[in-house]
């Protein structure tokens, strides 16, 4: 599954 | 952003300073892990490569570079400049036990078989249990500095404070990434031994010694 959740956080 | 995310960071970065701080200016890493310093670094490393990629705000990439450099510095500290200081002989984790569970891991659990993605899974697994050496060579050597034990409050902290960032996030955005959950779960309980003794020990002024 590709639902790569957004990378805002550190 | 939220304040427990917020407070997280700082948290975080207060560790992270405590550290190099203490390092530099007692000139010595007694009592200080080098094989955690070394795995928080890789943790640094394999999470932010899309430093150079993705620009998400000014205040995200100014804190990776900070965290790079300073876990780099403080393991370049650790093993040349103040080396004569360091404790080899109780810090003897194994941590070929951590990586190659945590590698092969990253492989069979992650949210997208991409090298950005399993590299990043593979930071998450492995921040996880970075501390592992750090707590193994206090119970080896009984006892910690208490600037040690603040820099441990606070690394613990953090992780703790990105829990209920999660848990505001998933209420109010309807937003949560279980893989990092579940590994701040873990992250954060393997720190509950220290806690309690840091609450009942060191915040009444006495040191933090194990019963060896």
């Amino acid at each position: 599954d590709t639902d790569t959740v957004p990378k805002d956080e550190l | 952003m939220n304040i427990f995310r917020l407070a997280g960071d700082v948290s975080h970065l207060v560790a992270i300073i405590i550290l190099l701080l203490k390092i530099w200016k007692t000139r010595s890493c007694a009592g200080i892990s080098g094989k955690s310093q070394i795995l928080f670094a890789s943790v640094f490393v394999t999470r932010y490569l899309d430093l150079f990629t993705i620009f998400i705000s000014l205040y995200n990439s100014s804190m990776k570079i900070i965290y790079i450099s300073c876990s780099i510095a403080t393991v370049y500290l650790v093993y040349f400049k103040f080396k004569a200081t360091y404790d080899g002989n109780h810090d003897t984790f194994r941590v070929e036990f951590l990586v190659v569970p945590v590698g092969g891991l990253s492989f069979l659990v992650n949210h997208d078989f991409s090298p950005m993605e399993i590299l990043w899974t593979f930071s998450i697994y492995l921040e996880s249990v970075a501390i592992l050496p750090q707590l193994f060579m206090i119970s080896k050597t009984g006892e910690a500095e208490t600037i040690t034990t603040h820099y441990l409050f606070f690394l613990g902290l953090y992780r703790g404070l990105y829990l209920i960032n999660w848990i505001w996030r998933y209420y109010f955005e309807g937003f949560f990434d279980l893989i990092a959950i579940v590994a701040g779960l873990v992250q954060t309980v393997l720190y509950c031994d220290f806690f309690y003794l840091y609450v009942t020990k060191v915040l009444k002024g006495k040191k933090l010694s194990l019963p060896a």
